[in-house]
């Protein structure tokens, strides 16, 4: 049975996508089997990883509607162990479509249970919202991965996510754990960076990666070439960061 | 009666919320009387202009459920000129709960209908989605401000965010225009930035503001003090480009 990630944060622009498509990477690239699960409306992972827009359906929202498998909605990615499920805009009616279905929280671990066996790890890139579909990550989940701009906006929104984290714990997942926060777009010549790192350690503690994501224009050049950092420009800072990262996720996940 | 700017973009952490602050507090420094709109359930425009998290019932929330009038949620600013209605997280739930009932596209609009008459301006922040509070805002609106981050996933997403709005046009506010669109954290060392200019001046033309906002700490850090950028750092880079951008929006406006 796979482990569950879900990489979430409701602040926009945070580096969800950036994180979920360069950890998942790096986690196949030692050797784990992943599937990475693009439950975002707008695509960006699936972009990001070169599925070309005429060859996402079925995708999520038809796993999610229940109107495909998993393996249905499942390509393979240009990076090797590495799997995508999709998603397209219509993703984005799936909230309001969904009011009043029995189980609506459950949609995705109920495609899960069968759908993900033979994978080692399942990563999901969330929306920036709190709605249904972050809702049906976090009920899918065994533990959550969160994205943290080095900035003051980004800050205020964590007690916010916390909040909806253990009230998702309390009525759906018991066991949802915090797998731990990644603090990403750091500058380093920019003491509002070395504020908001300082903030986060002090008030979460042993929670936060040592690896601090730096800003680094190599990640953002990759997605228009639809290739992952790590593929794009494996010397870069970028890619680097990202695979300290996933060596710190795996360590902790060795734990379970 | 005012005229109506929703500042939006399903693309998360593109600049909305800072341009609707700094764009608001530069039109009412110029005379003209504004109210912002947070209608982000996050509440970053709240916090940006500096209101207590204790005094934002009754807020935007309230309004789009019609439980509270336009002047009930509204507060003065520490900008003269400048009024807030703001925002809380029980906004998150207004979608499925405005399920059904009728005319929900039209909540914010006729709200507004009475209750900004002695507004000249009023500009709505949007939260990064296109469900039913963007989708309120662009009825509510005269015209559209897209901000527009220089990076090639928010590019990505400007035609899903055109069709939302010819959608919009099509079905419920014929008259809905495109003011503008502002590229947001230009950074002129970086190729990417330069190059997402290129195309989005060839695709939109005159759409596009001459006005771009570089990317400046000034700006990311006044939000923690609860200022917006012209008043913690007037002399700023940020702070001037917002002026200038709020000159070529008033000019634009001046047309009607
Ligand atoms: N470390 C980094 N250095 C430079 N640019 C970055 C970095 N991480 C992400 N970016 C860029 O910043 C932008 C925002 O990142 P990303 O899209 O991954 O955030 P997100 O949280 O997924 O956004 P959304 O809330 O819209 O889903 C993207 O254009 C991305 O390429
Ligand atoms: N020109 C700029 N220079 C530097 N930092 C900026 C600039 N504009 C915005 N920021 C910072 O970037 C982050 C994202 O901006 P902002 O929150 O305004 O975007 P948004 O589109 O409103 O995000 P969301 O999608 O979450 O609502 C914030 O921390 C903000 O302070
Ligand atoms: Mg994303
Ligand atoms: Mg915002």
């Amino acid at each position: 049975v796979p482990r569950v990630l879900a990489i979430a944060n409701q602040k926009g622009g945070v580096g969800k996508t950036t994180t979920a498509i360069n950890l998942a990477t790096a986690m196949a690239a030692v050797g784990k089997s992943v599937l990475l699960i693009d439950l975002d409306p707008q695509g960006n992972a699936s972009t990001g990883l070169g599925l070309a827009k005429d060859a996402r359906v079925p995708g999520s929202y038809e796993v999610v509607m229940g109107e495909a498998t998993v393996a249905d909605a499942t390509h393979p990615t240009l990076v090797p162990g590495l799997h995508l499920a999709p998603a397209t805009i219509d993703l984005a009616g799936a909230e309001v479509e969904l009011v009043g279905v029995a189980r609506r929280e459950y949609r995705l671990l109920d495609a899960l249970v069968d759908g993900a066996a033979g994978y080692d790890y399942v990563l999901i890139d969330c929306p920036p919202a709190l709605g249904l579909l972050t809702i049906n990550a976090l009920v899918a989940a065994n533990a959550l991965l969160v994205p943290l701009q080095c900035e003051f906006f980004a800050l205020e929104g964590l007690s916010l996510l916390l909040n909806t984290v253990a009230r998702v714990r309390g009525s759906f997942n018991p066991t949802l754990a915090l797998q731990g926060i990644v603090l990403t777009m750091y500058d380093k010549r920019n003491n509002l960076s070395q504020q908001v790192v300082a903030d986060v350690r002090d008030t979460m503690g042993a929670a936060v990666y040592q690896t601090v994501i730096p800003r680094n224009v190599r990640i953002s050049e990759a997605p228009s070439h639809g290739k992952p950092v790590l593929i794009y420009d494996l010397k870069s800072v970028g890619a680097k960061a990202y695979m300290h990262l996933a060596s710190e996720v795996l360590k902790r996940e060795g734990r379970h």
